[in-house]
């Protein structure tokens, strides 16, 4: 799944004079946050995130990688290890609870949950890990997965910060 | 892009096209 937000982030729009970068922190109880410096969402971007199949007949019909109908196939990996994940893009955030019914694609409008300054990117994701086992797992396996062989076949992300919020 | 705005009205046309 962290390949998958990367690759995410790699297809997004990014300002002609931006650099683009990500940052993926991880923080000791169980929250991961994903961000990068994208131009945010688009209208069409939150219907992709929000709607699988509408997705999946967006990236058909255009018949070609690397348009937005990605952004909601790659996403929904998230759910494997998340109950919970906030999307935040510009000024506003919602969250998918996959507890509930309709939870992965049924969007709710929400806070974003809080992050050092720094920390701060334009269009961030956010995963409340629930079991310990998937969080003993992230943290350790954060810096070992991702290798510099990893991002060869990146095209527009130039930088990938790893940060955890740990006594580590 | 995407207002604070429009993204709401956006995802009450998504939540109620899923009959929320």
């Amino acid at each position: 799944f962290l390949f998958e937000l990367i690759q995410n982030a790699d297809d997004n729009t990014y300002a002609d004079d931006a650099q683009p970068e990500a940052t993926i922190a991880y923080r000791s109880d169980g929250l991961l946050l994903f961000g990068c410096n994208e131009q945010g969402f688009s209208k069409a971007n939150v219907s992709a995130i929000c709607d699988i199949n509408q997705s999946t007949k967006t990236l058909l019909k255009q018949g070609k990688k690397g348009c937005i109908g990605e952004k909601g196939i790659g996403f929904k990996s998230v759910f494997k290890i998340a109950d919970k994940v906030w999307i935040a893009s510009n000024n506003f955030s919602f969250y998918f609870d996959k507890t509930t019914p309709l939870g992965m694609v049924d969007p709710v409008w929400a806070k974003f949950p809080d992050f050092p300054e720094q920390l701060q990117m334009n269009t961030m994701i956010c995963l409340k890990i629930e079991k310990q086992e998937d969080r003993d797992v992230v943290r350790e396996q954060l810096t070992k997965v991702l290798e510099p062989s990893s991002f060869m076949f990146l095209r527009r992300l130039t930088k990938v910060r790893v940060v955890r919020l740990d006594d580590f | 892009s995407l207002s604070v705005e429009e993204c709401q009205a956006h995802i009450r046309d998504i939540r109620h096209s899923h009959g929320a």
